[in-house]
């Protein structure tokens, strides 16, 4: 475990715990689009099949059972919570996610390491989790105006992405035959998908005001 | 030599 890629999975966990925390604390998830949330929750469950096969290491397993409990405890509050889920932005969520989904497994059945069923649900996972920030980041757009605890919750998730490919720089650098090409190349277009956010983000930390998204 | 592309990144 290289420098980045703890501090990616470290600024992944803390997006994790804003996000918690903006639920918690103001018992709203006014902001959050339901439908990345979901799409979170079936990139997790589809990528970590291999909780059952191969054990890597107590970190490891411990991270991905952290993933799956809060992007389904997450989904769970914003359906069925009593007084979080009347906050939802419902008509402003409206991206057709199903397509991602489609198209995300479709791209799975083509391009994998191995066809198997662990395989393919594992690229699946990848190419699903490089899109699942776009419903997020259209409702924001939508909105205009963001909230602070919104704001820096994207804002981890895209310095995780970042930390992910400064990680295999310094991996494909320093150990002998690495190359993921489907992680690699589905993680540049992932972090990419952020940079327009990063842009205003920056913007209005520098200037010191609200984070607003032009329409 | 071939060494299986292990999958330990999360």
């Amino acid at each position: 475990m290289n420098i980045f890629r703890l501090a990616g999975d470290m600024t992944h966990l803390l997006s994790i715990l804003v996000l918690l925390l903006k639920i918690y604390a103001t018992k709203s998830c006014s902001g959050i689009s339901r439908k990345t949330q979901e799409l979170y929750a079936i990139v997790f469950m589809a990528r970590y099949l291999d909780l059952f096969t191969d054990f890597i290491s107590v970190y490891n397993t411990f991270m991905k059972l952290i993933f799956i409990a809060s992007s389904l405890a997450i989904v769970w509050c914003m359906r069925f919570h009593p007084v979080v889920r009347r906050s939802y932005d419902r008509e402003l969520d409206t991206f057709r996610y199903f397509f991602l989904v489609g198209a995300s497994f479709a791209l799975a059945l083509v391009w994998h390491d191995k066809f198997t069923l662990q395989e393919v649900f594992w690229a699946f996972s990848i190419y699903l989790e490089a899109v699942a920030i776009l419903p997020q980041l259209v409702l924001l757009q939508r909105s205009g105006n963001v909230d602070n605890l919104t704001g820096q919750y994207v804002f981890f998730l895209g310095a995780y992405r970042a930390f992910y490919i400064l990680n295999w720089i310094y991996r494909y650098m320093t150990e002998p035959r690495f190359t993921r090409w489907i992680a690699g190349i589905s993680g540049v277009v992932q972090t990419a998908l952020y940079a327009d956010f990063f842009y205003y983000y920056f913007i209005s930390w520098k200037n010191n005001s609200k984070l607003k998204l032009p329409a | 030599l071939k060494v299986k592309n292990v999958k330990d990144e999360l």
